[in-house]
């Protein structure tokens, strides 16, 4: 029989041991956990894999644990711009999407666009419209408002740097 | 970053990446996830790649299509190929981060060049793996 498999990330960064809490890790790695079986029974059941890989970035964009959907880190004017992409080997299918708000699953935008329309890549308050006339879940500031990455925003503000999301102080994976 | 890569019973390959960016972003900056070949890529022919870490050194590399090219065109496996773009390529740079990738026989890679990368897989073959650090 032909082999069949998920693989998932989180985000890479320089977070240190000393400052990964037990507890932390263990929200981490649950929510990672639930993503990549979930995705598993859709592809053991004979789901495509597209279905497979946005069914696993869906569960991780509605975790505020990591930097996309409800987690997206803030910018320096304080919106969020997320991006999202999805690739299907068989056709060389694409679809990707940059600098979008309040579209409560980037990746669902991604798929859109690839299932949709001629384009790959969209962008900007134009792609957010064009979520909103395909009936993709718009959430309000409040939804991504996360403390944590609310202070790590006004630190970087102070410090008026750039950093991935996950780095030292940043107690988080970028 | 998160990102996800699967090869289905029909021997289809899939990648998806999806970002909140960088914090305290300006200008419009955007990073490798929205760029089809950097940070996400797949084909049927050689692997699905989803990339994390500083965008700007994984597109200055084209990273996720340069690892399918150097299966295709040089015959290395995605595991010498993504080992050697992570640990080589990419630090020759000053770029930090890692990818995941399958490629069509169902073989997994997960490197990175991080203290740490969320991570965790499941495979028909009984391969079942999450973590955090190396």
């Amino acid at each position: 029989m032909k082999a069949y498999g998920i693989a998932i990330h989180g985000g890479a960064g320089t977070v240190s041991r000393a400052k990964m809490t037990k507890w932390k890790a263990e929200a981490y790695k649950e929510t990672l956990k639930r993503a990549y079986s979930m995705a598993y029974q859709t592809l053991h059941k004979g789901g495509s894999s597209i279905d497979a890989v946005i069914e696993a970035i869906v569960i991780l964009e509605d975790s505020y644990l990591f930097n996309a959907g409800k987690g997206s880190v803030y910018t320096h004017l304080g919106t969020h711009e997320m991006d999202a992409a999805v690739m299907e080997g068989k056709k060389l299918k694409a679809g990707a999407v940059a600098s979008v708000g309040y579209v409560k699953n980037p990746i669902k935008l991604a798929h859109t666009v690839m299932t949709k329309t001629k384009h790959v890549l969209i962008s900007g308050e134009q792609a957010t419209e064009f979520a909103k006339d395909h009936n993709l879940e718009i959430e309000s500031k409040e939804y991504f408002y996360d403390e944590f990455r609310y202070k790590q925003w006004q630190k970087a503000l102070m410090n008026d740097k750039v950093q991935l999301d996950h780095d030292e102080d940043g107690q988080k994976f970028g | 970053t998160v990102g996800a890569v699967a090869l289905d019973k029909k021997g289809n390959l899939a990648s998806g990446t999806s970002t909140g960016g960088m914090v305290n972003k300006k200008y419009g900056r955007i990073g490798d996830t929205p760029l089809i070949g950097i940070g996400t890529y797949a084909n049927n022919d050689s692997c699905a790649i989803s990339c994390t870490g500083h965008g700007e050194f994984f597109i200055r590399a084209a990273v996720a299509y340069d690892i399918s090219a150097r299966m295709m065109y040089n015959k290395q496996s995605l595991q010498e190929a993504s080992n050697e773009v992570i640990h080589k390529e990419l630090p020759a740079l000053g770029g930090r981060g890692g990818l995941i990738g399958i490629d069509k026989h169902g073989h997994i890679v997960m490197p990175f060049n991080t203290k740490g990368m969320y991570r965790g897989l499941k495979s028909s073959k009984n391969e079942e793996f999450v973590g955090i650090f190396e």
